[in-house]
């Protein structure tokens, strides 16, 4: 990527990251559409041997030999009979059957986590410059699970068996499904085992934002990653003939408009279908498109589409609005022809003014990749929100990192819109997602196992939870860009991501396979069910109270209850236990609440901490004391423990029902 | 009547597997055998879970589920790109 770095603080505070050596032990493991490895992001120049302790291999296949791997791309492997069981055999016209990326997707995420650096790298000279991944000298192993037809839960969980086997140390999930109980939830099972073997899971929150609950990867052992814009834009101005000027975004990298304005309709006033105004294949009539510019909402379609729909009925350009659900959210997308994707009230304003003229008019003129837009980041519309549906009790996502507007290594059998119809070929794409943000992550993570190798994939989250950021330097909250308004931890769970702070977070809330298994008994699962997950013979302890309070979360979310027909005064009191282990020099930390909401009161025992030596261990309890208050309220707090240098934060999400 | 076959993910309790029975992949088989002649495992796991892919139809799933050391028979869920 060629922002994110620097946006993150990478590229400004080398000295203390871990030496690249170090880091090119660490093998994170991708499973996805596969890997283009031509890409050169894949350059192994510089890396030495691989690791003694790797046991993957590079798959051969249709388009893809054992060479195609090599210091960098250590491992390279594809598991389809759980997709060709489905679907019949695969069509090797279309797609190999081997770990070569005929998608984009892969490549895009594999080098988000550890690519090469690689100098002028652009999308059409959109954000140019030196484009590199999070851990440029970490190892990749590419799993492809992941085919036209869908990623299917026996080969994704076959891809995970192997990784393990090969010795993976971070893994990278962008993908996900229905949501089930854990004890029916092929990946979430699969992630516990690959956690149980030391290595930290990342995967992506999923793209059902900004609705409430609509997470996907939500169990605790699992880091899931939801997504924020960075500080860069990709402006595309609208000018009207009324002589107002409108402000988009867009990826249109081919001949320009003239200046001269050209007629503007209305999809749905250029359609013989009742859904003509999201521009749908075959939805235009060519006649009434033919030299206009035509105005698109988004939704039903991919973005993309609807611009090869608008050219293949005739049309010059297109403007792509919002709709209300969208907001102001602007994703930029590698369009067909002169485009610019306005926010929803822009577009509404567009609409307007379409509607009150006899002959409408327009142009559209891209502008150039602009940095240091604020505030930033704000957090995607797309991203999925808590709560949590499956177990409210642990606050989901875990954070947010980069996913609107990435650009990464592509494939060179697609083109940047995955339309088949677009002929253009590229090295690098643009492109948004929760999939997007999650390999930012799983690149951080490997950077923490390089500099800490002992650490448990729980301390590793912990560390990237607790040091995230929720307010921008002026103390104010990250803003949601569904809303405008100030987000909460149901949007961005702990924050944005700090590499920096990261690396040194001075105290850690570290779990093991244990805590998972009281985590489970919390939740009144069978010893089957116990063993579903976790493959042990656990039977819970029916003398003994097990609390999901009590599991070593690095964040807080409390349900409450509210008291049906009582009045006010009416209170509860719910009491958690954390454990706070020292991964810092010897300290003292001192507690600090922060509560939006006066009607809950929070105590902290003990208010000081003091860690004498490396990975000593202190408890403290939060008896939180609130009054009933009406169903569907939520309302915020934050604690953090400091010690003058470090802040160990948590965010805390109190929910009534 | 023939009935239409889905994917399942099967978890096996390997401390049920019959001291008869050499190894735990000839159990696997056999468990599977004893509810369909035609099914065979596509894919065995060891580290994620102890068990199988296999497709069946939902009667013989039911069956399955029921047979001596299944802890679980899970059908196949699709997942997307995000």
């Amino acid at each position: 990527t060629t922002r994110t770095p620097e946006f993150l603080g990478l590229g400004t505070s080398e000295a203390i990251f871990p030496a690249s050596d170090k880091v090119s032990e660490v093998v994170i493991g991708v499973l996805d559409t596969g890997v283009w490895p031509e890409s050169k992001s894949f350059d192994d120049t510089g890396l030495g041997p691989v690791p003694a302790s790797w046991k993957g291999e590079c798959q051969v296949g249709k388009n893809f030999n054992s060479s195609s791997c090599n210091r960098k791309l250590i491992g390279a492997r594809f598991f389809s009979e759980g997709y060709e069981r489905s679907f019949g055999p695969i069509d090797e016209n279309v797609e190999s059957r081997s770990p070569r990326d005929e998608e984009g997707h892969g490549t895009h995420t594999s080098t988000t986590a550890a690519g090469s650096a690689v100098a002028d790298a652009s999308l059409f000279g959109f954000a140019s410059g030196t484009a590199r991944g999070m851990a440029t000298t970490a190892r990749v192993a590419i799993y492809k699970v992941c085919w036209l037809g869908g990623c299917f839960g026996t080969d994704i969980l076959a891809g995970i068996e192997q990784a393990i086997k090969d010795g993976v140390n971070v893994l990278s999930l962008s993908i996900g499904g229905s949501l089930n109980d854990y004890s029916k939830d092929t990946v979430a099972i699969a992630a516990f085992a690959a956690t149980a073997n030391g290595i930290v899971v990342s995967l992506s929150a999923g793209n059902g934002g900004p609705s409430s609950g609509s997470l996907a990867n939500v169990a605790p052992w699992m880091l899931t990653v939801g997504a924020g814009t960075l500080d860069r834009d990709f402006p595309a101005y609208v000018s009207l003939g009324n002589g107002q000027k409108y402000k988009g975004v867009s990826l249109y990298g081919g001949k320009p408009l003239s200046d001269e304005l050209v007629p503007i309709v209305y999809g749905r006033n250029a359609s013989n279908s009742t859904s003509g105004n999201l521009c749908l294949p075959g939805s235009l009539v060519p006649g009434k498109v033919a030299g206009k510019i035509v105005l698109c909402d988004r939704g039903g379609n991919a973005r993309a589409q609807k611009g090869q729909v608008v050219k293949d009925a005739g049309g010059l350009g297109m403007i792509l609005s919002n709709t209300e659900s969208y907001g102001e959210e602007l994703v930029a997308d590698a369009h067909v022809l002169p485009t610019s994707t306005v926010g929803h009230k822009i577009g509404d304003l567009i609409k307007a003014y379409i509607h009150s003229e006899a002959n409408p008019t327009a142009t559209i003129s891209q502008g150039s990749t602009q940095i240091g837009i604020q505030p930033s980041p704000v957090v995607a519309a797309f991203s999925s929100r808590g709560p949590n549906p499956i177990t409210p009790e642990i606050l989901k996502p875990d954070l947010i990192a980069p996913g609107v507007n990435i650009l990464a290594g592509w494939t060179g059998a697609a083109a940047p819109t995955g339309l088949d119809n677009d002929k253009r070929r590229v090295s690098f794409n643009i492109i948004s997602g929760t999939s997007m943000s999650c390999p930012h992550v799983s690149g951080l993570a490997a950077l923490i196992k390089a500099a800490q190798p002992e650490w448990s994939p729980a301390a590793i989250k912990s560390a990237l939870m607790t040091t995230a950021y929720s307010t921008y330097k002026n103390g104010k909250t990250i803003e949601d860009v569904a809303t405008g308004s100030p987000s909460t931890p149901f949007d961005y769970g702990a924050g944005h991501v700090d590499p920096v702070a990261a690396l040194d977070p001075g105290l850690v809330y570290d779990a093991t396979v244990e805590d998972y298994i009281s985590f489970l008994c919390a939740l009144n699962y069978s010893a089957e069910q116990i063993k579903s997950v976790t493959k042990k013979d656990y039977t819970c302890d029916s003398t003994k109270t097990y609390s999901l309070g009590d599991f070593n979360y690095p964040s807080f979310a409390v349900p409450l209850q509210t008291a049906l027909g009582s009045g006010a005064g009416v209170s509860s009191t719910v009491r958690y236990t954390r454990t706070l282990t020292n991964v810092g020099a010897p300290a003292t930390y001192k507690v600090k609440v922060s509560s939006e909401i006066s009607s809950v009161k929070i105590l902290v025992q003990p208010e000081s901490l003091s860690f004498n030596e490396a990975y000593e261990k202190k408890t403290y309890t939060v008896t939180f004391t609130a009054a009933s208050l009406p169903s569907g309220t939520t309302s915020f707090a934050r604690l953090e423990w400091s010690d003058g240098k470090h802040i160990v934060g948590s965010p805390i999400a109190f929910s009534w029902t | 009547r023939q009935q239409a076959k889905r994917t399942y993910i099967v978890q096996m309790d390997k401390s049920h597997k019959p001291a008869s029975s050499d190894d735990h992949l000839n159990w696997y088989d056999s468990s599977l055998k004893f509810v369909s002649d035609s099914a065979d495992m596509f894919y065995t796991y060891d580290n994620v879970i102890s068990g199988f892919s296999t497709r069946l139809t939902e009667e013989e799933a039911q069956l399955l589920e029921k047979q001596p050391g299944v802890l679980s028979v899970l059908p196949e869920i699709r997942y997307e790109l995000h």
